[in-house]
């Protein structure tokens, strides 16, 4: 594995958004991993539709929350194809679901994985690697103070509650970390990244990975 | 334009987060280290900020085998 890997570095991974009042972060790291995998595919990198996802992912609660499992699991059996950001714009509430013609394009999921990488953290570097950026749950209740730098310290382990993307890691300094697209827009944060510590678990970010294939 | 209730209660979470800022930095002892403090959830409750923000519900994963489908 290199010492460090970033998707950004590939334009492979979308501006970072901003979810606003609105519990639909397992929504944003979905959408993030499925445009990102679809560019590194050799597609070009566009927006997909988060506000698709936040009305039609009918186990979903929208707005109220949601589970990246069942949002995926949804996309895979429909196989209901995620049609641009212009094309169905993100309003942060949930609102009826919008449905699109079988001919109108967009980009559909086939399979995807979902494991728990507790202890195996080098692993899920590789599968970052091999794979794209990753969908991954984490306990963020710290993160309502956040500014900036390699968290290390205040996060727990399975008390998961917020969704992320992971699009990278760097282990070439005194603390290895991974790089991490968050969807509270770019004033919070690292220019809306957070890094956190690779190892340990930190912050719960190893206890559900998914990693999509279109 | 806020209610002097709501400007209280604001300024109470406000001063609360202050509060575990300090708390937070005081584990911060490396440079790279994250650092707390003031940034646009400063004046939300942890509460509010849970129910506001924090919307994903945790499904158990199966462990990593080490082993690809193929393998």
């Amino acid at each position: 594995l290199p010492d460090k890997f970033d998707w950004r570095d590939k334009a492979a991974v979308a501006p970072v958004q901003d979810q606003q009042a609105c519990g639909s972060c397992w929504a944003f790291s979905v959408v993030g991993a499925i445009q990102s995998v679809h560019a590194i595919g050799g597609s070009q990198l566009e927006q997909l539709s988060v506000q698709q996802v936040v009305d039609c992912s009918y186990q979903n609660a929208g707005c109220n929350g949601g589970s990246t499992t069942r949002a995926l699991n949804w996309l895979k059996q429909t196989r209901m194809k995620l049609v641009t950001q212009s094309e169905y714009p993100y309003k942060a509430k949930t609102e009826i679901c919008h449905f699109f013609s079988q001919s109108h394009s967009g980009v559909a999921i086939k399979n995807f994985t979902t494991h728990d990488f507790s202890g195996q953290e080098k692993a899920m570097m590789g599968q970052l690697v091999q794979y794209g950026p990753l969908v991954a749950i984490v306990d963020a209740v710290s993160w309502q103070d956040y500014l900036g730098g390699i968290i290390q310290h205040h996060c727990s382990s399975q008390w998961s509650n917020h969704a992320i993307l992971i699009v990278g890691y760097d282990t070439t300094g005194d603390i290895p970390y991974w790089i991490v697209q968050n969807s509270w827009g770019t004033r919070w944060g690292n220019e809306g990244y957070v890094y956190i510590k690779i190892g340990g678990n930190i912050c719960g970010i190893a206890d559900s990975v998914a990693a999509v294939f279109l | 334009e806020v209610s002097s209730e709501e400007f209280s209660r604001r300024h109470l979470s406000f001063q609360r987060a202050t509060i575990r800022h300090t708390y937070l930095n005081s584990f911060s002892t490396e440079t790279q280290s994250a650092k707390y403090g003031i940034n646009q959830f400063s004046d939300l409750s942890q509460e509010e900020f849970r129910d506001l923000y924090l919307g994903a519900v945790y499904e158990r994963a199966p462990l990593f085998s080490g082993l690809s489908v193929k393998e």
